[in-house]
């Protein structure tokens, strides 16, 4: 259908993977949980620091977009690194790990790590 | 988002999701895309978990996003997490963790720590089931044995639901979107019907991991808002994902 909702007949043959539905391959990464929670996602981190920091601007770009004041991205800078400290271990550490490997301010990182919640808002 | 747990004929649990997100966020005019769906394609990693030099566990993740949505427990379950909606909602939970009340579990911080601990398929479900949370959830889970295939349909406090496979009824699949499986789904956004349409049309006989990539790649199950593609096989332990594109004319959900 060339009309919303695009319904197609059922796709056959796609696999391998190939074509205009298909971006890439995902790579793999290892994440040893016997290193300290801080220490864990530095290698990823490293390599996927620019993405990040890319993606973060966008959801600020966002927040701003619906309060050009910035206050939005201030009160997340604000508060929510008191948050990080009661989430459960390890994950506070982890994620303030991500947040010293890529700069990214550590409130930021916590809202990207609880979006799930906070987009039922 | 998308999950389906199908049994084929030789018993083997195949496990496939579609990753959706960013709706409403900000949609690119020139390049007819979601704007953070867009810029999240770029973070989608698979990840091995390690302890001892072992693998635990294996997941298909957003770099900097320590919880879980897609993972695989080799040779013993599959989980993915699809959003559900709900007016007692995540908000509500935060509201009550700000206010000191924090016995409930973050969504992807349970799903990572099932991973990570859980013995089962049995132990997962339980631990899915019955854990508190701070927001709804659909758990899409696929064991290593015969009828081992469920949703969990989750509010908060509750396990509402739990669809298992039954092959005596000839329920071979689970197939979840975003809606409560015994209603209808929003009419704006039936992803369930081709979805389901195309499982049938596959049957059980030819299910594999490939012909469910078939299935996990027509509109508008395949739409603006999928990121990835994740295909397991827990009787071999296998993850394999992939970063999807949806050409116009294709659904913005």
């Amino acid at each position: 259908q060339f009309i919303p909702p695009f319904t197609e007949d059922c796709r056959s043959d796609m696999y391998p993977p190939s074509g205009p539905t298909f971006r890439g391959d995902v790579s793999w990464y290892t994440v040893d949980l016997d290193s300290p929670p801080r220490e864990r996602w530095t290698a990823l981190i490293t390599d996927k620091k620019t993405a990040l920091v890319d993606v973060m601007q966008a959801i600020r770009d966002l927040a701003n977009a619906f309060v050009p004041s910035g206050k939005l991205i201030e009160l997340v800078d604000i508060t929510l690194p008191f948050m990080v400290n009661t989430l459960p271990n390890p994950f506070g550490e982890e994620i303030r790990g991500i947040s010293d490997v890529s700069g990214i301010p550590l409130g930021e990182v916590v809202l990207f790590n609880i979006f799930y919640e906070v987009f039922t808002v | 988002c998308t999950s389906v747990v199908a049994e084929d004929d030789k018993g083997n649990l195949l496990h496939g999701r579609n990753l959706d997100f960013g709706l409403f966020m900000g949609w690119d005019i020139k390049n007819k895309s979601w704007i953070i769906s867009e810029k999240l394609k770029p973070l989608v990693v698979n990840l091995d978990f390690k302890r001892n030099n072992q693998t635990v566990f294996k997941s298909t993740n957003f770099a900097g996003y320590v919880g879980m949505l897609t993972g695989i427990k080799p040779h013993m379950f599959s989980l993915t997490m699809n959003e559900r909606f709900s007016l007692d909602g995540g908000y509500i939970g935060i509201l009550e963790w700000i206010l000191g009340k924090r016995d409930g579990m973050w969504m992807s911080f349970l799903t990572r720590s099932v991973l990570e601990n859980a013995k089962s398929y049995e132990d997962a479900k339980a631990l899915l089931a019955q854990t508190k949370l701070l927001a709804p959830a659909y758990f899409i889970l696929g064991g290593n044995q015969t009828g081992q295939g469920c949703i969990v349909t989750r509010s908060r406090l509750l396990s509402i639901d739990i669809l298992e496979i039954d092959l005596k009824l000839g329920r071979w699949y689970v197939l979840e979107t975003n809606y409560d499986h015994w209603k209808e789904p929003l009419f704006l956004d039936d992803r369930r019907t081709p979805a389901m349409k195309c499982m049938n049309r596959t049957t059980q006989a030819n299910i594999s991991l490939k012909t469910m990539y078939d299935v996990l790649s027509t509109k508008p199950v395949l739409n603006k808002l999928t990121t990835y593609t994740t295909l397991m096989q827990v009787s071999e332990g296998k993850l394999k994902s992939y970063i999807r594109d949806c050409p116009s004319p294709c659904m913005p959900w």
